[in-house]
């Protein structure tokens, strides 16, 4: 049984994770016209950059998040900003939009001068996610749970954070099992997503090695 | 680290909520 504070608690990150997304005219950009490698790259970090602010605005809605230490909010977001982009990313992704627009954003995306070697798992991702038909309460605490992870690079106080996250766990637990009842193991396939997650941050990470090598 | 390209200022940015500049 979800209590009446997990209540509020959902209530709060559901609004909050509808309510931040990324302005229209920016995300309009996306299906205009043709563009060139170079083009699209731009139109992509610019996407980046505006994904990377709606997160943060977002995460800003978590209660408890300002609390944190400072210095323990910029490295819990800089460890996970990427995460939460794809998860979002792969959102997109899974919903209908108009007159093939999925196609459009997925060709723009291939035609950016990435790496095949970084794009097939990105869309292998992307498929997976989709795979799960995640309600959007599990899709605003997962990403919440994201952002909460306590052992990211320079975080200072574990435990404060670890405070934040394990409530989220809990109720992102049971409305898993209220949610897919003919499935126990939805939970911890959610969870498993998020061990891949950090799988393609990593060749993230080094796709902007070796573009900027380049 | 080489794969941050300039995220850390968008995250310190964001959190002072001066998108503008």
């Amino acid at each position: 049984e979800i209590t009446k504070e997990q209540k509020a608690l959902t209530k709060v990150i559901v609004e909050a994770y509808n309510r931040h997304q990324i302005p229209q005219d920016v995300a309009k950009k996306l299906l205009q016209d043709q563009y060139s490698v170079e083009e699209n790259f731009l139109l992509l970090t610019e996407m980046a950059t505006s994904q990377v602010q709606v997160i943060v605005e977002f995460t800003k809605s978590i209660p408890g998040f300002l609390s944190l230490d400072h210095e323990d909010q910029i490295a819990l977001l800089k460890g996970s900003a990427v995460e939460a982009m794809f998860l979002r990313s792969a959102q997109v992704f899974s919903k209908k939009m108009p007159n093939g627009h999925n196609g459009i954003l997925e060709e723009r995306i291939r035609k950016s001068g990435i790496s095949e070697e970084f794009i097939t798992p990105m869309f292998n991702f992307y498929k997976s996610i989709i795979g799960l038909h995640m309600s959007l309460e599990e899709q605003a605490l997962l990403t919440a749970i994201t952002i909460l992870t306590p052992d990211r690079p320079y975080v200072k106080d574990h435990q404060a954070v670890e405070k934040l996250q394990e409530p989220m766990l809990d109720v992102l637990r049971k409305v898993c099992v209220l949610q897919h009842p003919q499935e126990p193991q939805y939970f911890a396939r959610l969870l498993g997503r998020l061990t891949e997650l950090r799988t393609l941050t990593h060749y993230h990470a080094e796709m902007l090695t070796s573009w900027r090598m380049n | 680290p080489a794969s941050n390209l300039g995220l850390e200022d968008i995250i310190r940015k964001a959190l002072m909520g001066n998108l503008e500049e």
